[in-house]
């Protein structure tokens, strides 16, 4: 998991994931 | 392509610098309030997990507090590795008949040393284990939005209660 | 070359198009309005997919289009202004529908659908892009696996099909542009009448003329998301010309050209340069008409 330090009352985690032969960042940013 | 013959081209009077001066002549000089919104990309700087320069073992009982407010279980650990934490937590919602479907998503949390005091708490995705489900069949397309959701979750209750 | 261009456009998937690595960013829909803009423009994006976390599911395609509507409902409503920092993304479809705005875009379709399947989405969907969606098959949930543009479906076609220098009429014989009806401003235009234009119309750019309809610049959607970060929604009683002063120093510029000008020379500027959309100009610099992507897709697809 990689995350970003809390700005603005909103957290950004994000995942590597394979996507069948590509690879996606999946990032979700949600509120505190 | 003849490029050579194409019209195309940007347009001076739209350049910033070029509209400033247009209204600078036109007696409306920049101000504060009249003047360039910076919306430069700021690096995002991202971490691998959460850092944390408690004490490890202080960690450890902040991360079962967390996971036992979010109802979440987890498998007892080895006696030979107090850091690492397997986690199973039921995400219910709604499937496109609209029947409330329960998933046991699984995660591993680990603690790593960095250096001296300084330790990061990686979450890591352990698929789901639905009983009798087909074993899955394709392991490159998983959404990883509710294992985003739940370590949001733990994150944001780790933040609170510290 | 139009036929070999469709035909190349049947034989790929949205897939093809993707990078083989890439990021998709994901707004949960309890994001107040304010932190959504913030999280936009720091990834230097002005549209992204929705998450609802309760439903653990896909929310609508949220674009500049949603943010125009908000303005026009704040406008129209100066005393709810401070209700920016406070709105979330599930609240959208009240105010759109308080507004009578078309509501969020919820289309969407496959990675693996012939790209030709997916222009169609791009060019009947609201904002021109359409979310590439899949499914979990264990757990039914839905993968938001990226966001195909009408700029990067263009974008593919250039760098991939040489039919593309063929395609030589020009523009004006192919009857291209938008000419009629077209929605302009001049620099003493009140900011709020374009937010309207953007709002009531549809539109993501507004060309601004002097008083002799030469072109001077033009006003788009974008403009007025970074002048909401910079002041809020306070300030839609600027003009114009003081609006634009708060356009960020890196506007790369607006593109023109003329009726003289064909598809292919269009192509080869999407193949080396980020291209919004072309004003159409005369000799004297004097505005014609818009070309936009959508009107090159509509022309490639369809003829």
């Amino acid at each position: 998991l990689a995350t970003t330090s809390i700005r603005h009352n909103v957290l950004a985690v994000a995942s590597v994931s394979r996507y069948s032969s590509k690879y996606v960042t999946q990032i979700l940013y949600t509120p505190l | 392509v003849g490029v050579a013959d194409s019209r195309i081209a940007i347009l001076p009077s739209s350049l910033p610098q070029y509209h400033l001066a247009y209204m600078q002549t036109h007696g409306v000089a920049m101000s504060k309030k009249l003047s360039p919104v910076s919306v430069k990309k700021s690096k995002i700087r991202w971490h691998f997990g959460i850092r944390s320069r408690s004490y490890p073992l202080d960690v450890v009982s902040e991360i079962y507090r967390a996971l036992k407010n979010l109802g979440a279980e987890w498998a007892r650990h080895r006696n030979d590795d107090l850091w690492t934490i397997n986690v199973r937590w039921r995400n219910e919602a709604p499937n496109d008949q609209g029947e409330m479907v329960a998933e046991l998503l699984k995660m591993r949390i680990q603690l790593y040393q960095l250096e001296q005091n300084n330790y990061l708490v990686d979450f890591k995705f352990d698929g789901f284990e639905n009983k009798g489900a087909a074993k899955r069949r394709h392991d490159d397309t998983f959404s990883a939005y509710p294992f985003l959701r739940f370590a949001t979750k733990l994150i944001l209750e780790l933040a609170v209660s510290s | 070359a139009l036929q070999s261009i469709r035909e190349f456009l049947q034989s790929k998937t949205s897939y093809d198009v993707l990078p083989v690595s890439f990021k998709i960013v994901m707004l949960d829909t309890k994001l107040t309005l304010k932190g959504t803009l913030l999280t936009l423009l720091q990834n230097g994006i002005i549209s992204a997919p929705l998450w609802d976390s309760n439903q653990s599911r896909f929310a609508g395609l949220l674009s500049s289009q949603d943010f125009m509507n908000v303005a026009q409902y704040l406008i129209d409503r100066p005393e709810k202004a401070e209700e920016i920092n406070t709105i979330t993304l599930d609240q959208l479809a009240e105010i759109e529908s308080t507004i009578g705005a078309r509501q969020i875009e919820t289309s969407r379709i496959h990675p693996f659908k012939s790209l030709y399947e997916t222009c169609q989405h791009i060019v009947e969907s609201k904002a021109h892009r359409v979310p590439l969606i899949d499914t979990d098959p264990e757990t039914g949930r839905e993968i938001v696996v990226s966001v195909l543009t009408q700029y990067r479906v263009l974008r593919f076609v250039a760098l991939n099909c040489k039919e593309t220098q063929d395609l030589k009429i020009p523009i004006k014989d192919l009857n291209l542009a938008t000419r009629e009806n077209l929605h302009t401003a001049t620099m003493d235009t009140q900011l709020a009448d374009v937010v309207g234009a953007f709002s009531k119309y549809g539109v993501s750019c507004v060309p601004i003329v002097d008083e002799n309809n030469k072109l001077l610049n033009v006003y788009e959607a974008y403009d007025v998301m970074t002048l909401i970060k910079g002041n809020g929604f306070s300030d839609f009683s600027l003009s114009i010309g003081k609006a634009l002063m708060r356009r960020p120093q890196d506007f790369e510029g607006v593109i023109t050209c003329s009726e003289h000008d064909s598809v292919a020379h269009i192509m080869e500027t999407i193949r080396r340069s980020r291209v919004l959309r072309l004003c159409m100009v005369d000799e004297e610099g004097k505005l014609l008409g818009l070309v936009t992507l959508v009107d090159i897709l509509n022309y490639i697809m369809f003829g």
